[in-house]
């Protein structure tokens, strides 16, 4: 029986992103690297980033579908996850709740016909 | 109101500036109305300092106390102008310069650059914030930012696009006409918006978003200032 077992060989069981390796998304990645000049400490820094980078590329192609007028792709924030982003780069406190009027009171409506 | 319309070109704007790996875009949305409210009272633009907001401004929303300004872990504009009202004013950035981390407050009011004396919420219809772009300055916007962190260029007119869930401070400080769109086929008009992530995203630091559509939830939180002039 034991030798039926097949044995996984890819990296799809471990998570560990060797199957991008050499591929042209690797290239992209290492190009994105000396553009923004990350740099990563270790070897499984650098393959969490590369698998971060691979999902973001999925995400361009997704979003440049969904918003063609604009042009989506590489940007210095390519080998970040959706969520290192958020907390990161992003910081309005309370927006789910839609408009906070705080102290100040709603301007006045301007004529704006013609 | 005229076709197109952008501030920078009347020199109420600065250049555009970098938060870093701090979520504090509430603040560069702040200084920037702040900035351009002063512009057009004085003439003078001031470079105006986001760190003495982010070290000093503790304050919570009046109508929900958990959502208060909280450095680098966010915050929201109408705070910031509450907290600057009783703070009595902002220093210049050469006096408080950025960081990019929480620190000490060092606020000093001998060295105050500009005071604010008032703020007000601008109503959500798109004509309205258009015309209180034109006659009050830049304008403090809150958005959705799902679509910003890949954008490289052109009139972002996404097919769906979250209206409720605002996540980004930026700032409005124009419009066009004729940003050219396919799917809605032909020419449609845009909102030039300054973003605080260096000059090397978006276009040259800035985004532009498509108009008339309460695109990202654009229209929801939109806030201008009042500044004193000595």
């Amino acid at each position: 029986i034991s030798n039926n077992i097949i044995r996984q060989v890819t990296d799809v069981l471990t998570g560990d992103n060797h199957a991008l390796v050499g591929t042209a998304t690797e290239r992209q990645f290492i190009s994105f690297i000396n553009k923004y000049g990350k740099e990563y400490s270790t070897r499984e820094e650098y393959m969490h980033r590369l698998g971060i980078f691979a999902k973001n590329m999925m995400r361009a192609a997704e979003h440049q579908a969904l918003d063609p007028t604009a042009v989506h792709g590489v940007t210095q924030f390519s080998d970040l996850s959706e969520e290192e982003f958020e907390a990161r780069f992003l910081g309005v406190q309370g927006g789910k709740s839609g408009t906070l009027l705080g102290g100040g009171g709603e301007a006045p409506v301007l004529d704006v016909k013609d | 109101l005229p076709e197109s319309f952008d501030w920078r070109e009347k020199g109420a704007v600065t250049p555009v500036k970098m938060q870093g790996s701090c979520g504090s875009c509430w603040a560069f949305s702040t200084t920037g109305s702040i900035e351009g409210a002063n512009f057009i009272a004085t003439g003078k633009l001031i470079n105006l300092s986001e760190q003495q907001l982010v070290d000093c401004d503790h304050t919570c929303d009046a109508t929900d106390k958990r959502a208060c300004n909280d450095g680098c872990s966010g915050g929201l504009m109408t705070n910031a102008y509450e907290y600057l009202i009783k703070a009595g004013g902002i220093q210049e950035e050469e006096a408080y310069p950025y960081t990019g981390k929480p620190g000490e407050c060092k606020f000093s009011p001998e060295k105050i650059a500009v005071r604010v004396t008032n703020f007000t919420n601008i109503p959500g219809d798109e004509q309205q914030i258009a015309a209180r772009l034109v006659h009050h300055g830049p304008l403090a916007v809150g958005l959705n930012a799902v679509f910003m962190q890949t954008y490289i260029g052109g009139v972002s007119c996404p097919l769906i696009c979250g209206k409720k869930f605002l996540n980004h401070g930026v700032l409005l400080v124009g419009y066009g006409a004729k940003g050219f769109s396919i799917l809605r086929l032909g020419n449609r008009p845009y909102w030039i918006i300054k973003n605080s992530w260096g000059e090397k995203w978006g276009e040259d630091g800035y985004y532009r978003l498509c108009r008339g559509h309460n695109m990202c939830g654009m229209s929801s939180m939109v806030s201008a200032v009042m500044t004193k002039t000595s």
